[in-house]
């Protein structure tokens, strides 16, 4: 996971955001080893996820980041299956 | 905007639609309304109609449910998602859900079921979600005042992608229709289209109130009933909607925090929610802090940036302090002194889009809070497509 600014309930944030991009992005949990690559997946669908709501593209769990996942929503997914 | 991947369409104009249940939180004719309205939306900017049936299988059905609730996309608790609508299709495809959780509404409190509807139904005829923040389709709710809602462009242009335009283009400006003969004796039917005599240019109202969106315009023993998404003005008996109101309100005003409307008719007043009347009305107006020395109240208007209702009775004011519940104390103050340029005494008052419209006789007067000014005169009849 990216680096995020350490926070007392960062564990809760990583896990709203975890299944927030897997709900809506298509970030998958499919228990294949994660290599080594310049973004990890999370990051990858966080960055994607960024862009579409025209936000800063950091791939990092920032606060208007997260401040857009608790808003309600609608649930179809954003990015097609 | 954006299509579904395989950009799938109805094969037909002409859809079909059922509310398989209702919330709890509203009455069934407000979710109905508010249905209605979503789906015409959609209509309004193409060739697609949409039809209600009752029994069978629609193309699109209707359904609240919380949780786990048939598909493989439960629902997750108040808030977070709010409602899913599936792709057209066969089976499954098209119908939209809502999230029996949250609190629907027909009004600001809550989420507004309308806008949340039209949203989904975009779902149901073909349309993904939109980056464009101002779009219907944009993901995430935000409140709109329903009356001043207009189908954004970008929304127009994705479905229109699809189906292309409507063929009857709806116009933008309220048209007076045909008088009819009012025959229905039940309440929510008896109402006739706009009778020309609402144009007459001498026409004083008695009292003007917002209504969830609706702008509804007191006259004698009847009121009009300005509903924008449909642009058209129906008359109402008051005694068919609340059989238990006099006739000839003098104010009325709508506070949309607590979703009520206030009609007043000498030092009586009452309390509505939609189009029930409160429990515990009328009371006298002294339990608002007005002194025995006013006998009635000539308009109401409720301010949202500051939640002071304002009531005026001849040639002054009173600001009542919604929150604390009590008259402001430097009340009453001069009409002229505050609202320069409106005339001396006020008929009728409602708030639309920030700004006030004072009906003072034949006038009325467009008001700027903000600079102190009147920034329009219009006719009396403005709102009502004369």
């Amino acid at each position: 996971f990216p680096a995020v600014p350490a926070t007392e309930d960062r564990g809760e944030n990583e896990q709203l955001a975890e299944e927030y991009l897997k709900k809506f992005y298509n970030l998958n949990e499919d228990g294949t080893p994660i290599t080594r690559k310049k973004h990890s997946p999370f990051s990858e669908k966080l960055q994607e996820m960024q862009a579409f709501f025209g936000l800063e593209v950091t791939g990092k769990l920032d606060s208007n980041t997260l401040e857009m996942m608790h808003k309600p929503r609608c649930g179809v997914a954003d990015v097609a299956e | 905007y954006s299509h579904f991947g395989g950009r799938p369409t109805w094969r037909t104009t002409s859809l079909t639609y059922r509310i398989l249940g209702y919330t709890p939180d509203m009455a069934e004719a407000d979710v109905d309304t508010a249905i209605r309205r979503a789906f015409k939306v959609w209509s309004d900017v193409t060739p697609l109609t949409f039809s209600r049936i009752y029994e069978g299988t629609a193309d699109i059905q209707i359904s609240f449910g919380a949780g786990v609730h048939g598909d493989f996309y439960p629902f997750d608790g108040p808030h977070g998602t709010l409602a899913h609508a599936f792709a057209p299709g066969n089976s499954i495809g098209g119908d939209a859900h809502f999230d029996e959780d949250e609190t629907w509404t027909a009004g600001s409190a809550g989420y507004n079921l309308f806008l949340v509807a039209a949203h989904e139904f975009g779902h149901s005829l073909g349309l993904s979600h939109s980056g464009d923040r101002s779009a219907l389709m944009y993901p995430t709710y935000s409140y709109i005042d329903p009356a001043r809602f207009r189908l954004p462009q970008d929304d127009v242009d994705g479905i229109q992608a699809l189906y292309g335009a409507s063929p009857n283009p709806v116009p933008t400006t309220p048209q007076a229709t045909t008088p009819t003969t009012t025959v229905s004796t039940t309440t929510t039917t008896t109402s006739s289209p706009i009778n020309p005599s609402i144009c007459d240019p001498t026409l004083v109202f008695d009292a003007i109130t917002t209504l969830r969106g609706e702008i509804l315009f007191f006259k004698d023993s009847s009121f009009w009933r300005r509903v924008p998404t449909i642009k058209e003005v129906y008359n109402y008996p008051i005694s068919t909607s609340w059989p238990s109101l006099p006739s000839g309100i003098q104010a009325a005003y709508e506070n949309p925090e607590t979703d009520q409307i206030f009609l007043f008719k000498g030092s009586k007043y009452w309390a509505l929610q939609g189009f029930d009347i409160l429990p515990n009305y009328p009371k006298n107006i002294d339990k608002l802090g007005f002194p025995r020395t006013v006998k009635h109240i000539n308009a109401a208007v409720y301010l949202q940036s500051t939640q002071k209702t304002y009531f005026f009775a001849g040639e002054q004011y009173w600001s009542y302090d919604e929150a604390r519940k009590t008259m402001d104390k430097e009340s009453p103050r001069r009409i002229e002194d505050d609202f320069p340029g409106i005339g001396k005494k006020v008929h009728a008052v409602f708030e639309d889009n920030g700004l006030l419209y004072f009906f003072s006789g034949h006038k009325q007067f467009e008001f700027n809070m903000k600079s102190k000014k009147v920034t329009r005169t219009l006719k009396n009849t403005s709102w009502l497509g004369c």
